[in-house]
């Protein structure tokens, strides 16, 4: 139904403005319908400024800004309609440090709707968790999980598991 | 709707039986290259019904079984079951916790089961329809996934509306 | 020049399968012609076993072991015909620690005959380099080069860099 | 061949003359995100002779010129110029030393300078033309290429062949 879809759509826009933000420090973001009168089946451009920069094209933006943009995008229209649960596979790789402690905050933001699975090499993203597992291969080729509880003052030995950060 | 526990047995890098326990918040799963970890992920799409062996990195569908390490023959069977807390009634079902499983033999034989009662695979994403989990599309998300979501194809458009309208 | 070529391919393989050796520690490789009739045509499938798993095809590789695997491929193409300089771009992104040591490694074994440009957020390989520089904006949306020569003794303030890991 | 030193101005976010010097084995390039470290690559890769606006990330040609930011405007020339030892006489130029510079207009005016005296883009890229470095396959390593160079498909075989026979 178009009207609905019409209304999804701005608090989709406002939600990507605001999260954009949080990452960048300002800047300027628009959602644009390639063809507004067939809203349900037109391409969706994405314009996204970081504070400060004039990019003509996403495709300027690096590629620590790009994922931050992507993230931003899939959490604005996550705001709509929050899934039970979220997974993240490496999500925060191509991100500098303080990008990466923006990224784990931004979730936890979320953790009162939702539970958040996060795969990260990053000590950030670990440091952000309330349950931390390990997996390794003790036995060649066969996976095995240690379960380090993170909650409260406990803090894990991370050494045996050879995280990259 | 809250996970609550994963079961995995014989699938992919998993050939003993593997028990993960989910608390509210966020969960990090960390370790070396090649341990397992994207393969958790796997799991969990698996057990929700994905039918893409494409999506679940293999050639086919046979090849989620644990296939045999240097110490260990291959398995004729991979198992995985989750239970879910359905503790804000998302679940259009009586249940407080349901629990999902899914079995594959190299026969190519499935089994299917909710609360151990055998089922289609059907009832299985049909179950998950409304709650944004049976889809790929924002409660999965992967570093590769970063181009696709910043493109001006109709793949983004269809996640923007279809999952969020 | 088939002949030409079916030596080059040769001495390709054998550097593949040592290189994949010293990330992995062992395993199988092999490059394999689709069309062994029409060589310069053919297309090439590339087998990777990492040490003690058995893997059907490489797509089942996790992230990191792709990202070696490929590196692995690169260089041994590399050592036929060194280029004078090689620009590496975050290629140790998706890596873990020891696998980053070990890439950091490779890379000082050549350069006796290469220059490397690496960029990195990644404390392990900036520790290999000979010359680091730092690229700021102070000014919003102007770059700005910083020299921190890492000869001998010296240790750069990485700090104000705000460095990933 | 030796790569010495590097000048870039108006090229991207480098506004200012940016002056990089290069000695032998590994230089580390780090930073935030965003702060023009690929930027480097680009211009390297643009002053080689690069034609393809795609592999300089932009939409059109004129997009590598600074195009301003909240404090400056755009400029109106994009210039690199990249100084070469020829030690080991891989060139074949009686230069020592040879000094490449590529100059773009917003007009479209290009002019192109092997130590200081005009010539045209193909005179530069004839010149590097054995070296592996005018090429993009392994002397440029980008991460976003794992899955390309593992692919069957005719490039990376093209990769293999055409570069190292
Ligand atoms: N059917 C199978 N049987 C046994 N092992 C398998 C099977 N399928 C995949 N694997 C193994 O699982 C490993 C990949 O695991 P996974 O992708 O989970 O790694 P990861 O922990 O995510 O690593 P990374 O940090 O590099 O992303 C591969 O080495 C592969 O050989
Ligand atoms: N013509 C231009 N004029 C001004 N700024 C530009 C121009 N082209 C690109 N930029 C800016 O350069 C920035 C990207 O720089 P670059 O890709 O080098 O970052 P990076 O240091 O590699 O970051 P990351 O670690 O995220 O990969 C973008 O913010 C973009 O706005
Ligand atoms: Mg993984
Ligand atoms: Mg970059």
């Amino acid at each position: 139904s178009e009207s609905r879809f019409r209304e999804t759509f701005k608090t989709i826009q406002d939600n990507f403005a605001h999260l954009f933000t949080r990452f960048f420090g300002g800047g300027q973001t628009a959602l644009v319908l390639s063809d507004p009168n067939k809203p349900l089946e037109s391409g969706i451009e994405i314009i996204a400024q970081p504070r400060g920069k004039r990019p003509q094209s996403i495709t300027q933006l690096s590629g620590g800004e790009r994922a931050l943009t992507a993230i931003a995008l899939v959490f604005a229209i996550f705001m709509v309609k929050p899934s039970p649960f979220c997974i993240l596979d490496e999500v925060d790789a191509p991100l500098d440090e303080n990008n990466v402690l923006r990224y784990a905050e931004l979730i936890r933001d979320f953790t009162h709707r939702s539970q958040f699975l996060t795969i990260t090499h990053s000590k950030r993203t670990m440091e952000a968790a309330q349950t931390l597992y390990g997996v390794t291969m003790e036995e060649v080729g066969v996976s095995k999980i240690i379960s380090m509880r993170l909650q409260e003052e406990e803090q894990p030995t991370l050494d045996l598991l050879e995280v990259s950060s | 709707l809250q996970l609550k526990r994963l079961e995995i047995q014989g699938f992919k890098s998993f050939a003993d039986k593997t028990v993960l326990e989910f608390g509210p918040g966020i969960t990090a799963i960390v370790g070396p290259n090649g341990c397992g970890k994207t393969n958790i992920l796997d799991s969990i799409r698996w057990v929700l019904g994905e039918q893409s062996s494409k999506l679940l990195r293999c050639d086919r569908m046979e090849n989620v079984i644990f296939n045999g390490s240097e110490n260990r023959k291959a398995v004729g069977m991979a198992s995985v079951s989750m239970t879910l807390v359905n503790n804000r009634g998302t679940l259009p079902v009586e249940y407080d916790e349901i629990t999902i499983k899914r079995e594959l033999f190299r026969s190519g034989e499935s089994n299917y089961y909710i609360n151990k009662t055998a089922c289609r695979l059907k009832d299985i994403t049909d179950l998950f329809m409304d709650t944004g989990l049976g889809s790929h599309v924002y409660s999965i998300i992967e570093q590769s996934q970063v181009d696709l979501i910043l493109s001006n194809k109709p793949a983004l458009r269809r996640m923007l509306f279809e999952e969020a309208a």
